[in-house]
């Protein structure tokens, strides 16, 4: 069974889909077998990596709402070692659908035990909510990879976040953990950027990856064409933080 | 009554609070009686302005599911004519507790109707997504002010906006309008900037407001003293393009 990260803050536009997007590449680039779970309604992971759902096609709705084939659902994409369980907009309307179902926060994590046997790692690309799209992602994780920016309204956000971490450990999911911290949007010359840096690793410690990811336009530039960073522009300060981030990740993260 | 304006777009990070806070405080600043009305659990509106509230305090909450009166909930600012309907984070549960309720959708339009005849703007800051909440904004609003960011995933989240604001108008309030469209974090000099623009004026034309706000660390460095930019740094170019839009909304847009 790989490791499952649920890539996840309610605070909007922090790169959780850029890292879900890019850190799965960078895995699979290094020889691992990754899978890509977008639950976001938004659907920005799934076009991230180059795939439009028609209506009829099979995504993660139907995992969670009409017990689907999570592994009819799976598609590859132009990244070898690289899967996809595509999100398609109709996921807009679950989180009220889900309210009176049974089970309904355990939903995803059965989708992932049915298929999560063939990889090595799988992350969840989460929406910017802590409702019940996101639940099923801590319910299902093994840990959370938490991006976030430097900036006051992020760091606010964390409160929020932990405490709903620790009502899943209570109840749903025990054993989840939190298995990183990453800096997106870096710059280091800001002097909010260092202010705030200093709270996050004053409070995370080595929990923070040692790899920040620096603001660079061509990260923002790939999602246009469909691609990963490593196939957009491999030689981009954004390919080489990500790459380095896969290491991290590997290093820390690998399950039995 | 008047103008009630919803910040909306369920892409995350465009600058919806930043708008919401900026624009209310420069709009007050102009002589405007303004009402900013936080329905986004994470509170960022509440606390760009400086107020954080106890759990006992009242809020939109209140306003949404105990049919609590809006008025004992509003607090003035630091700023003459710009007051407050803060939201409190137990607000995460509305959209799960609001579900099953009468007239779910029409909380909100009901508290504004209320207090509304107070003010010449009431500007709502809502959370990003297409939720409840939103929905009760998108209800309670003569229009949707739409912040964008001039990046890929924000064009793409257009789609989903727009087709919520079509289905609200047939059916829950049929006078929504669009009444702006406004660039946010606005960088001329970046490639990818000027493609988006072009297709963003290309769809909306002269919907797009003349005033485009640029990056400026200013903005974000304000929130976490709890002042709008005004009265952080009154001559920021932060301050100085919020100050050109509210000029444009007031042109645009106070309503009999
Ligand atoms: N390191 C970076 N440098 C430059 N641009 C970036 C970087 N990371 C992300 N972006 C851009 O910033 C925007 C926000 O990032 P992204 O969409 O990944 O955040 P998110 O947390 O997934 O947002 P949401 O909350 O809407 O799901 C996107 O337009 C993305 O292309
Ligand atoms: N013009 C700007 N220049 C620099 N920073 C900005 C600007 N506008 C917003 N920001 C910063 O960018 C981040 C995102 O902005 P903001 O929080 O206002 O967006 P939002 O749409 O309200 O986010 P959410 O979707 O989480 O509600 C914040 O940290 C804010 O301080
Ligand atoms: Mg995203
Ligand atoms: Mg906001």
């Amino acid at each position: 069974m790989g490791t499952t990260l649920a890539m996840a803050n309610q605070k909007g536009g922090v790169g959780k889909t850029t890292t879900a997007v890019n850190l799965g590449a960078s895995l699979a680039m290094l020889g691992k077998r990754v899978l890509l779970i977008d639950v976001d309604p938004q659907a920005n992971s799934t076009s991230g990596v180059g795939i439009r759902l028609r209506d009829d096609e099979a995504s993660t709705y139907e995992c969670l709402l009409t017990h689907g084939d999570p592994a009819a659902a799976v598609r590859s994409t132009a990244i070898p070692g690289l899967a996809v369980l595509p999100a398609h907009s109709r996921l807009v309307g679950a989180e009220v659908e889900l309210v009176g179902e049974r089970s309904r926060e355990y939903r995803l994590q059965r989708a992932v035990a049915a298929i999560g046997g063939a990889y090595d790692f799988l992350l969840i690309d989460c929406p910017p909510s802590l409702g019940l799209l996101t639940l099923n992602a801590l319910v299902a994780a093994d840990a959370v990879l938490v991006p976030i920016q430097c900036e006051y309204y992020a760091l606010e956000g964390l409160t929020s976040l932990l405490s709903t971490i620790k009502a899943v450990r209570k109840g749903l999911n025990p054993a989840l953990a939190i298995f990183g911290v990453l800096l997106t949007m870096y710059d280091r010359r800001v002097r909010l950027t260092a202010q705030i840096e200093e709270e996050i690793r004053g409070y995370f410690a080595s929990l923070v990856f040692a790899t920040a990811i620096p603001r660079n336009v061509k990260l923002s530039e790939a999602p246009s064409f469909g691609k990963p960073i490593v196939l957009y522009d491999l030689l981009s300060k954004g390919a080489e933080s990500y790459l380095s981030l896969a290491r991290e990740v590997i290093a820390r993260g690998e399950k039995g």
